[in-house]
């Protein structure tokens, strides 16, 4: 899980069974006493692999959106809740709510978010302590885990802040000037998972940074099974970078897009959900 | 922990909030103390296990 606080924004993801929605008001309250309103709220997850082991609220959609909504303050008034759901795989649907005070989105980055399951079991070796090793501290076995699967190499000019769980697992956060990644893996045969999100911007030709940041990504987990969602918060949708997540995920592994979804949000942008299974061999 | 394994899929949260006076206060979020960052962290059932800053933001690595 990790927390990133900017001067005007807060993204907190967590995974596991946590209470996430109980930060939403001490948050508020917080950014108040700084003379900070808030503008907008986004709340996304994916379908969870154990959802009767999640605590209220997060064992239904719609329980989840009224507690957020309960949780925000009436200026928030354009709001918008969506399941997005692949019709051949109705079991990996991609949530969303979200609230804006402002019509128009005004977040200059765009945000990808990988989910990742059925990973390589060679490649998720990497991400278990190893015997012997009990007495290295979590953050060296950390910083060997990124060394040892490549994580490192995906954007080589972040500085990454990673941290090994006992007896396997990771978390990554890179910091690369104004741009956040962040990747937890969880490597355990029959529920493998792992995630990796970005926020970058299309300038300088970010089209390709996404492709080739993801590609790398890709590479270090080589998963059989991948949803990607594509977050424009400002920006306008841009269909080079949805065949360009396409054909890196092809080219790469041999998966196949199996579905392409878009829902927009009012005040909060656009949001492409696709969905990646190996090609039929 | 979840009874058969340990849940992947992560909740995301964002929370944005209007920029109106960073010229007063740059930092903004930032200057939220540490303990009081902690004391909401505790309620979601996370605890900071490794932190890193730069001049633009502050990132947190979380452990449940």
């Amino acid at each position: 899980s990790s927390l990133f606080v900017y001067p005007t924004k807060i993204i907190i993801k967590t995974c596991g069974t946590t209470q996430l929605l109980k930060s939403i008001r001490p948050f508020i309250h917080l950014a108040r006493t700084l003379n900070l309103t808030l503008r907008a709220c986004r709340y996304s997850r994916g379908s969870f692999i154990f959802p009767k082991a999640q605590p209220f609220p997060h064992t239904s959609f719609e329980d989840e959106v009224a507690i957020v909504e309960d949780s925000l303050p009436k200026s928030l008034r354009h709001r918008k809740a969506s399941v997005m759901t692949p019709s051949n795989n109705p079991s990996r649907a991609w949530h969303v709510f979200t609230a804006s005070a402002d019509v128009e989105p005004d977040e200059p980055l765009v945000v990808v978010e990988v989910c990742m399951t059925e990973l390589d079991r060679v490649n998720a070796l990497s991400f278990f302590r190893r015997r012997g090793d009990e007495k290295i501290n979590s953050d060296s076995a950390g910083r060997e885990m990124t060394r040892l699967s490549g994580i490192d190499a995906i954007n080589q000019n972040a500085f990454v802040c990673d941290f090994a769980f006992d007896p396997c697992g990771y978390s990554m956060n890179g910091v690369d000037g104004d741009r956040y990644s962040t990747i937890h893996v969880t490597p355990e045969d029959g529920f493998s998972y792992a995630s990796f999100e970005c926020g970058l911007s299309l300038y300088d030709d970010g089209r390709g940074d996404i492709a080739e940041v993801l590609s790398r990504a890709i590479d270090v987990f080589r998963p059989d099974c991948v949803s990607v969602a594509t977050t424009y918060g400002g920006e306008d949708y841009d269909h080079e970078v949805t065949k360009r997540v396409e054909r890196v995920l092809a080219k790469k592994l041999g998966l196949k897009c199996r579905s392409r979804l878009m829902d927009e949000f009012p005040g909060s942008g656009t949001v492409v959900f696709q969905s990646f299974t190996p090609r039929r061999r | 922990m979840a009874v058969s394994g340990f849940e992947g899929f992560e909740k995301r949260l964002e929370l944005r909030f209007f920029n109106d006076d960073t010229n007063k206060n740059p930092m903004g979020l930032r200057l939220i103390d540490f303990e009081s960052l902690d004391q909401v962290l505790t309620q979601v059932q996370c605890t900071v296990v490794s932190a890193v800053a730069n001049h633009s933001f502050d990132a947190y690595v979380l452990s449940e």
